[in-house]
């Protein structure tokens, strides 16, 4: 099931882009 | 996590499969001596007139092709290679009059942009980079990625061009700790890139700020996967990959192709379908092309076979033609055909 896949961002790439800046 | 939650495609068996809806529009016969190695398609532009061009690459020529009435075929171009053979064709999406190509032995050596002097309209190629190069993919917005180096100096540079294929930009990529395999674009999102790695993992970057955002590994019942698609959906990463390392498996014969998803911010997948050769057809992938919704490859036993993504099962088979296996096959750049390819330099092009 996807809920197996965790909690879902629809903003993923600018959250990641913002945390590997950290 | 694992394969044994990918659903299958139906498997339609070989008898149920035609190539109803192939349609042999032309055929276009290289006569190059050398073995053919690849085809693309692109848009050549000739005296203001812009036309869907057929590049054709055998190992020491490389030739453009502009289309004739009654699809008829006119070389109008040909690069020729002395000393190291060409090993691909790498189109770069967006730029007109200019194809990259890939020359090397078993690896890729040199990395060479294909185009005409504006003066004399004669063959040009400029060397773009040389080394140990593992990976090239040509991206949307006149931009081609690559990877060089070995795992401790790997380097990945991202090249872009100006409109006229002149000029170009520079920048680096931060590197994974573990080789790269294979590019991918993700649909619709142009600063984002993936990666398959020699590890199992899928990696992505962002391409304006060259951050190496996350590696993802996943399942490895599959080694090697090449990356041929991948679209954003609801949050979601949506990845087709081939597997031209699986093995034949009793039960659901040999995957050509995968589906699987990732949820990027936890790193966390599972594969969704599995396309697998039609029961009955024997031999596994070999090499293939995904365009849209629809996927083509060459089978080892020298058949094409087509799936239909969304449908999720093969659509039709190709046997081989004229005595001879097919060897490649691309999905046209510049309308909906397939281009097939095979040894001795024949390319036949349906309309699917």
């Amino acid at each position: 099931s996807l809920k197996d896949l965790g909690p879902i961002s629809l903003n993923w790439f600018e959250e990641l882009s913002s945390e590997a800046l950290l | 996590h694992s394969t044994e939650q990918t659903k299958v495609a139906d498997l339609p068996t070989c008898d149920s499969l035609n190539t109803g809806s192939l349609q042999l529009v032309s055929k276009l016969k290289n006569p190059s001596g050398s073995c053919s190695v690849d085809v693309s398609a692109m848009w050549w532009e000739r005296a203001g007139f812009k036309e869907p061009c057929i590049i054709t690459a055998c190992e020491y020529v490389v030739s453009l092709w502009k289309p004739l009435d009654t699809w008829q075929w006119e070389k109008i171009y040909t690069w020729h290679f002395i000393e190291v053979p060409v090993l691909q064709i790498v189109p770069v999406p967006d730029v007109c009059n200019l194809v990259c190509v890939a020359l090397g032995s078993l690896e890729i050596r040199e990395i060479r942009a294909l185009l005409c002097s504006s003066d004399d309209e004669s063959e040009k190629q400029v060397l773009l980079k040389s080394g140990n190069i593992k990976a090239v993919l040509g991206l949307t917005k006149r931009r081609l990625v690559s990877s060089s180096g070995t795992l401790c100096d790997q380097q990945v540079e991202l090249m872009t061009f100006a409109e006229d294929g002149g000029n170009k930009e520079k920048q680096f990529l931060m590197p994974p700790e573990e080789t790269i395999l294979t590019f991918g674009e993700v649909q619709g999102m142009q600063d984002a890139l993936l990666g398959t790695t020699t590890m199992n993992n899928i990696v992505i970057w962002n391409l304006k700020t060259g951050q190496l955002l996350k590696k993802m590994h996943i399942d490895d019942s599959y080694q090697a996967s090449v990356c041929h698609k991948a679209y954003s959906e609801m949050g979601l990463l949506f990845v087709i990959l081939s597997h031209p390392c699986a093995k034949e498996r009793e039960a659901l014969g040999s995957p050509a192709f995968q589906l699987i998803v990732i949820n990027p911010k936890t790193a966390l997948n599972m594969g969704v379908m599995l396309y697998c050769l039609p029961q009955g057809q024997a031999g596994r992938f070999l090499e293939g092309d995904v365009r849209d919704h629809v996927a083509a490859a060459v089978l080892t036993s020298g058949t094409i076979a087509i799936w239909d993504l969304l449908l999720g099962h093969c659509t039709a088979l190709l046997p081989p033609t004229s005595d001879q296996n097919w060897s490649f096959v691309k999905w046209s750049g510049t309308d909906s055909h397939l281009l097939a390819g095979q040894k001795d330099g024949n390319i036949f092009i349906y309309r699917y």
